[in-house]
């Protein structure tokens, strides 16, 4: 069975959409098969994995026409990864979304035909920085979610506000299978700040904090530029050597569920 | 009357919540009222400035229940800086706003009120990192909207949305007095591509980008933790000065409109 996985913060550019492309990219390289769905009308996910958004060709059309979306399914710069592309009418599909009579399941029905195809080992949703509604259809139809967390303060408030969002979404029966894969401290830079932080939710959350951290590096910066996951861009930056262990990571405990 | 600043950007984290805390303070050490409406349900800015969240006491009870927002205006930790808090409640209201006749407008009825008391130089409104209904509310009732924008290729890209939503406000009807305050360049450190993103921006947006460029500095990610801005908690810092200057600049801006 295809495993869907939301990478989701509300808090914004704490590194999203960065773990996603490199996390899909590392994955398939352990042999994986990965699609991403870009659920961020931002369509960073779409550039950062060097496909062009094209209107007509994304999430939009089958969230709110019902089409099936296979016919959306493209290609990506990295092998055994593809994507569900997004586009700027994308944030229009949320108020047509609210007005639908069960606004939580939208994305759920449409992604169902491709799970049960099981054509795909991982499913990695990238989430918008919202509370909105795309990102609680994207809680809904996950089976877990991780959490990138920058190591600064205002990050770390808003951790209990996305865990509490979990809570309620498996609690209410939205979805009771949903769980929190992890969560993954980003572009940290030795300072006190960042250790205090890393201290407070080592001790708040425990061992759901994964052991990789990710430093910050320019790197990171530039390689969507290229339309390349950085681990392909830069792969003996310290960035890549990040994100490779945590791909590492993210299997081993991955097996232990 | 009151000057309404919206200072948005869908791209998260680029620096709004900074940017809005530290030019209310500068501007209000030279002499200026100044209230910020904090429009994002994580409520950094609440926080930012030194005041607790509280349940009821936010923009969200008077946007659904109408109610007048005085009665939710309270003090910060910065002289003559007053704010209308933020709640996580907040997030809901987006699907509420939506069920409205008038979706885009609901945001103006309720500072229509405040505007015409005058009592406040500027109104400044932090907004959440969205395309959704909140924001759309925001730009609909603003006077001009300042975009904070990181040195970064993903936050370049996003660019042209955001100056496209604010076109589209504008030519729609929904605000025709709506014009883009400025572009501030944030988190600045010397790299070469912060320094070709900074070379197309200026290209292609001229004089619209603000001639201060906001370094990054630790002092800003420390500051939020002491409820203060960072003109506060540490003035000779780089980025302290960075924000004096950039205050100065906003304020003989907006002296030649
Ligand atoms: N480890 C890193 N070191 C330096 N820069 C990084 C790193 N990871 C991400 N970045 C850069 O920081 C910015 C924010 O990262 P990213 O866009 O992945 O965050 P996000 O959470 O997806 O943002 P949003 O909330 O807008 O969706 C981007 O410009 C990205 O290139
Ligand atoms: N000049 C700076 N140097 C270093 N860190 C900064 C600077 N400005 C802001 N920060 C930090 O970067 C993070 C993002 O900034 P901020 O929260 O102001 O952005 P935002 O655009 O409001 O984010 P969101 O999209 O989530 O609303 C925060 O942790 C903040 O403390
Ligand atoms: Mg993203
Ligand atoms: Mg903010």
């Amino acid at each position: 069975m295809s495993h869907v996985l939301a990478v989701s913060n509300q808090k914004g550019g704490v590194g999203k959409t960065t773990t996603v492309v490199n996390l899909a990219a590392v994955i398939a390289a352990h042999g994986k098969t990965v699609l991403v769905l870009d659920l961020d009308p931002q369509a960073n996910a779409t550039s950062g994995l060097g496909v062009e958004p094209k209107s007509g060709v994304s999430l939009y059309n089958a969230l709110v026409d019902l089409e099936n979306l296979n016919d959306v399914i493209v290609g990506t710069s990295v092998e055994n990864v593809n994507i569900i592309p997004s586009e700027v009418d994308l944030a229009g599909a949320e108020v047509e979304i609210a007005r639908m009579d069960d606004h939580l399941h939208g994305l759920q029905k449409v992604l169902d035909p491709i799970i049960d195809q099981n054509v795909f080992d991982y499913i990695i949703i990238d989430c918008p920085p919202s509370l909105g509604i795309l990102m609680s259809n994207a809680l809904a139809a996950a089976d877990s979610v991780l959490i990138p967390m920058q190591c600064e303060y205002y990050a770390m408030e808003g951790l209990s506000v996305i865990t509490g969002l979990v809570e309620r979404i498996r609690t209410s029966g939205a979805n009771p299978k949903l769980r929190i894969e992890g969560v993954l401290m980003t572009m940290y830079s030795h300072t006190r700040l960042a250790d205090d932080v890393i201290e407070q939710v080592r001790s708040y959350y425990g061992d759901a904090v994964y052991d990789t951290i990710i430093p910050r590096s320019v790197r990171a910066g530039e390689a969507p530029s290229f339309g390349l996951p950085v681990v392909a861009y830069a792969p003996s930056s310290t960035v890549a050597e990040g994100y490779f262990a945590f791909g590492k990571e993210f299997l081993d405990r991955a097996k232990a569920w």
